[in-house]
């Protein structure tokens, strides 16, 4: 069941209406889909620039979350997930952070998505932040992998608004492999 | 079709608005 979410009278209302999600996994326990399905709860949805900041300043930052908690902000509509319909031809940028940026980042990554900075038509479908134990990991994910200029044009609009050093390692990765190795990273 | 969008410092500065709350 998704939520009704509407912009109200006297609200910026923003491109696309979002969910935040939150999963958190028992560390050890290997990831299945139905585990996974569980695990993760919308906490909020917003479909404006106040609603959303209404909602953030609600919930913890990443870096007060325990290990194996993640946030995953997806477009009303798209499940974070690699079965979902938005999702199944698409992949991810992934970038790993050392402990103690993430919350910083993943506010400058939501900013630059809820404003529509990627500038990538319908592309986008959601980012994820991952609190590990000794890192913490950031993504953002598109509808289709095997289009590079698309995936150029995300790669160089994150490295620019996460400010990245030019030697941040970044990978993609298609969510076919994340299914094959039954593994997110 | 038109796009909305915002940039960093329009969405950092509404988060002190009283609808934000």
């Amino acid at each position: 069941e998704w939520p009704t979410v509407k912009c109200k009278q006297g609200e910026h209302q923003l491109q696309y209406s979002y969910c935040v999600w939150f999963s958190r996994r028992t560390p050890g326990n290997k990831a299945s889909s139905a585990n996974y399905e569980q695990n993760i709860k919308i906490i909020g949805s917003f479909a404006s620039v106040e609603q959303f900041w209404t909602l953030y300043s609600h919930i913890a930052r990443p870096c007060d979350l325990t290990s194996s908690s993640d946030y995953h902000l997806f477009k009303h509509g798209i499940k974070p997930m690699w079965e979902d319909e938005a999702n199944k031809k698409g992949g991810k940028w992934i970038v790993r952070l050392r402990k103690g940026l993430a919350s910083r980042l993943w506010e400058n990554l939501v900013i630059a998505m809820l404003g529509e900075q990627f500038m990538v038509g319908e592309e986008i479908c959601g980012a994820v932040v991952s609190v590990r134990f000794a890192e913490d990991i950031i993504s953002i994910w598109n509808r289709t992998a095997s289009d590079n200029s698309i995936n150029i044009r995300v790669r160089d609009t994150l490295q620019r608004v996460l400010n990245l050093p030019p030697n941040t390692i970044m990978e993609y990765k298609t969510h076919t492999d994340s299914l094959k190795d039954r593994s997110s990273f | 079709g038109t796009r909305i969008i915002y940039d960093r410092n329009f969405l950092l500065n509404m988060r002190n608005s009283p609808l934000s709350q």
